[in-house]
């Protein structure tokens, strides 16, 4: 059965798109069957691939949509995410892409009454088809991304190694406990995730003496070093391990890929 | 008459607040009277200067709340920006604070008719005390996003000098413009900033090439290079020229304060 991890953090540029391209193409090459779900309306895990914002199949919002009317109108024609989902350049693994009219979804999704589980209602037919199901979430914590930290079964947190992602570390916590009390019991942390990191920086050195002092073993063990190709790969659309195989992005994120599966019995 | 800027882009971690908190102090030294307001919930303006986040005089959220309430009754009691702007360490600088119960503020909105205009309505009795004023907003293009765009006479987009921020600065554009011909005809761009900017990497100056190509003098002369000091001054709730005097934070931070006071006829 599949697991659904949320890629999540209200901080804006912390990783979590770099996360999650780059663990989703792990996984794939470490044979887990993947999906990544792009929730964010800016696209980047999309074009990160290098595939077209504009998908003539269509997107998650035309699923969300067409899922929305179906809940009105039983004869309609409902787009499902196998509609939609598309293979990549690495193996075992395909991508449900989004663009900017993702935007709209949040609008959508108000006036409904269980409008925080219309995500997990969408995937959960998906899950037996999948090792792994990765989220990338929008720096917010609006509708798009409660859904799908009450769809997840559990979370990464990427965090800067900076002073204002240590900051909002504490209130996400808070928040995912909410999520937790109220809506997703079952929601984990699969693990806090420290990005960037320059060992050369006295700053960097204290955010993750910090962390590891307040969230002990939540830290994974692996930690992403701040590393030039890992910024350029998504210009190319590709991810870190076909962009540059030797780099040390590339060994950061198969490294955090194999902790995980570990994590989880080798699953 | 004072100048409403909102610095703003959807993109997450792109440098809003570093520009919000060191543009504000800069024109703050130089002799222009500033006021930041900070409108996103994460209150990192407000913690950069080492305000705690807890105010007990107010926030945005308790200015915008008591607005609403005096709009359904005129008995009620008013709490106004200048109940609760703060004095900050840098002479001419104050501040309007923000933290997590802004996020509130959003579903607050949503029923009333002019919600685009509420921050518009509420400021415009403070442009007359100020030179500038300054809006940090958060990595969204939610309502109070909006409303501060509606607020502002201009916007100032930093622009990361990486792929992905590249990539969403056309989006922000449409979205300014959209903005501009329904809800506030005399938004102008103040200027794109590009920020995080290291010379000896091909991306950065690529990034550079392309937004200086396709925007012309829309672009500021002032580029604002990477320097770890910038990203450590935060830690100690101080600006950067008060932190590292020498810096070259604080010089592209006051050659940017100059170019938009020359900009404006030296006002
Ligand atoms: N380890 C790293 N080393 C160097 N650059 C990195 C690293 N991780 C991410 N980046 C770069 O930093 C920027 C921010 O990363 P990314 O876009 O993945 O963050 P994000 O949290 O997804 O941002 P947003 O909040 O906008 O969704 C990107 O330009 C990315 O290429
Ligand atoms: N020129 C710079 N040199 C080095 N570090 C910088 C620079 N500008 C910003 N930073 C650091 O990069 C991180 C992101 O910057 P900042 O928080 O200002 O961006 P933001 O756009 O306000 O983020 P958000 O989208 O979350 O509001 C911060 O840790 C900040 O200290
Ligand atoms: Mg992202
Ligand atoms: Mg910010």
């Amino acid at each position: 059965m599949g697991k659904i991890i949320a890629i999540a953090n209200q901080k804006g540029g912390v990783g979590k798109t770099t996360t999650s391209i780059n663990l989703s193409a792990s996984l794939g090459v470490l044979e887990k069957k993947t999906l990544l779900i792009d929730a964010d309306p800016q696209g980047n895990s999309t074009s990160g691939f290098g595939l077209d914002l504009e998908n003539p199949k269509g997107d998650l919002y035309t699923c969300i949509t067409s899922y929305l009317e179906a809940l009105g109108n039983p004869n309609a024609h409902i787009i499902k995410p196998q509609n939609v989902i598309i293979p990549t350049s690495i193996p075992n693994l395909s991508i449900l892409p989004a663009n900017i009219n993702l935007v709209g979804a949040e609008l959508e999704f108000i006036n409904f009454d269980e409008r925080e589980s219309i995500l997990k209602n969408i995937l959960s037919p998906l899950k037996a088809e999948y090792d792994y199901i990765l989220i990338d979430c929008s720096p917010s914590l609006g509708l798009i991304t409660v859904n799908a930290l009450v769809a997840a079964d559990s979370v990464i947190i990427p965090v800067q190694t900076e002073f204002f992602a240590l900051e909002g570390l504490g209130k996400l916590i808070n928040t995912i406990k909410i999520i937790q009390s109220r809506l997703n019991p079952s929601l984990t942390v699969e693990g806090i995730l420290m990005t960037m990191y320059n060992g050369q920086l006295r700053l960097c050195n204290q955010v993750v003496a910090e962390v590891r002092k307040h969230f002990h073993n939540t830290v994974f063990d692996t930690i992403i070093h701040r590393n030039t190709k890992l910024s350029e790969a998504p210009s190319f659309g590709k991810p870190i391990i076909l962009y540059d195989e030797e780099s040390k992005g590339t060994i950061n994120y198969i490294n955090l890929a194999q902790e995980i599966i570990k994590k989880n019995n080798g699953n």
